[in-house]
């Protein structure tokens, strides 16, 4: 793999690598994306489940593309992802194995709120402030402070918003007073696959 | 939680570079002890790793003779204090243990404070050595370790921990106006301070020997075993069969199938491969 064609570890090498991850999901027929969603949201409240699904994706992109069934949403999402002969239908099951691994990274308190973003209107709204995060906190390497605009943050910006225990279960710190987020060089992780997985779920929950 | 408030305090004032991992829950706070095994697959992104996994194993199995580990060295224990005053701000403060020089809790004016204790469990380098030249891996390979070879994830063991030494209550209390703080016991009828505002608690006990932060080392196996103290990218655990680049970045061997098939759906991208 040449290294400087796929990707620079900054946000545009990261929204390039979001960007190839949830391509095909945008293409889907808007009722086997409600159907994905659902399951997915189901699976976030099912932390076996979802590893067995990462597990099984990981096993089949690996050798051939033959997965076995699954139980319970996993087995649910799988069914979307397989063709009749029990083969994956790679451009769909790589996209999804992308956002588990995206999911796995972040903390059991996150995916349950993501599970509940799932069921409102605000996937967009976070992913547009991890999005302001991640550009305005380049060089991801040192220490910064961000500001946050009061037209990203919801009417309650405290400690009991979700989208504040979504930032700040990445590791940053976050100011109520004036909106603020303080970027330390090991959020990098987290908050990045954070904003993949926005970015995936917001795709799939497109109208159009 | 309130768990999570507790190690990211103690980790703050303890670990400035970021060196150990904090446990994300009390479930898991006891399975990280000195010398456990954790298994980290590959990622699939270049922008985050994948979490370390108890795979409830100690290094003493997979290694012969199936002897106790070595107990690991206390290099230090540590009070934290936490105080919080009636203008609901809280902070944490930290005391060195070490030599008989006992801290007192910290007094703030017109509040309570009160304390937990915690050590640093380190296995020596020097216990590390001699193991690596006296015990020799079991054969056949413990079925875990098989395992893992053939996904091709990496193991890690536990060389550091932060643990607690006493059982703790902690409460965490949230007023209306939104504004959070945790307490360690004896601080929680400050409440009683803020009138006009409602309160919800959570309390936790911590049960002592709990984990709450922990560093590792990767394990290398192949045809002997090693750690590596310091971590490097490049390092497998596994030697990679029938490969000419055996050492190379584990990261671009995993993200091959995952990016073949991206290649096909994003042009734009103009992915290429050598393999």
């Amino acid at each position: 793999v040449h290294e400087e064609q796929v990707t620079t570890e900054d946000f545009q090498g990261l929204r390039a690598e979001v960007k190839a991850g949830s391509a095909e999901l945008r293409h889907l027929e808007m009722e086997l994306r409600e159907q994905l969603l659902r399951d997915i949201g189901r699976l976030l409240h099912d932390q076996p489940s979802m590893e067995a699904l990462e597990a099984s994706l990981e096993q089949g992109l690996c050798r051939g593309g033959q997965v076995e069934p699954l139980d319970g949403p996993a087995g649910s999402i799988l069914e979307c992802l397989v063709l009749p002969s029990g083969e994956l239908v790679l451009e769909l099951a790589v996209p999804v194995f992308y956002l588990l691994g995206a999911l796995a990274v972040l903390s059991e308190t996150q995916q349950k709120l993501l599970a509940e973003a799932l069921e409102t209107t605000m996937l967009l709204k976070q992913l547009e402030l991890v999005e302001h995060i991640l550009e305005q906190s380049t060089p991801w390497q040192e220490p910064s402070s961000v500001s946050l605009p009061l037209s990203l943050l919801g009417n309650s910006w405290d400690e009991e918003d979700p989208t504040w225990v979504l930032l700040e279960e990445c590791g940053l710190t976050l100011r109520v007073d004036t909106p603020q987020v303080h970027w330390e060089p090991k959020s990098q992780g987290p908050t990045c696959a954070l904003y993949a997985s926005l970015a995936l779920l917001s795709s799939l929950s497109q109208k159009s | 939680s309130a768990f999570e408030e507790v190690v990211k305090s103690a980790i703050k004032e303890l670990d400035c570079r970021g060196e150990l991992i904090p446990v994300d829950s009390l479930r898991n706070s006891t399975s990280f002890r000195p010398y456990s095994l954790l298994s980290r697959k590959l990622s699939s992104s270049w922008f985050w790793k994948s979490r370390y996994k108890c795979v409830n194993l100690s290094i003493k199995d997979i290694l012969d003779p199936n002897a106790p580990e070595p107990e690991p060295e206390c290099c230090g224990r540590f009070q934290i204090s936490d105080a919080v005053d009636g203008n609901v701000q809280g902070r944490v403060a930290l005391a060195s243990m070490d030599q008989g020089k006992m801290a007192g809790a910290v007094a703030v004016s017109g509040s309570r404070s009160a304390s937990m204790n915690v050590c640093i469990l380190r296995v020596a380098q020097s216990t590390w050595e001699v193991m690596q030249q006296e015990r020799h891996l079991q054969q056949p390979e413990h079925k875990i370790l098989q395992q893992l070879r053939s996904r091709g994830d990496d193991v890690f063991v536990v060389t550091e921990v932060l643990q607690t030494q006493e059982e703790v209550q902690v409460t965490r209390t949230h007023d209306r106006e939104g504004s959070g703080q945790f307490a360690l016991p004896g601080v929680i009828c400050l409440q009683g301070e803020s009138e006009g505002r409602l309160s919800r608690k959570k309390m936790v006990t911590i049960p002592a020997g709990s984990i709450l932060a922990f560093r590792v080392a990767q394990l290398l196996i192949d045809p002997t075993w090693d750690i590596l103290l310091f971590p490097d990218d490049k390092k497998r655990t596994f030697e990679l069969p029938s490969s000419s680049h055996r050492r190379e970045d584990g990261q671009k061997r995993h993200a091959f199938s995952l990016l073949t098939a991206l290649q096909s759906m994003c042009a734009p991208l103009k992915l290429l491969t050598d393999a």
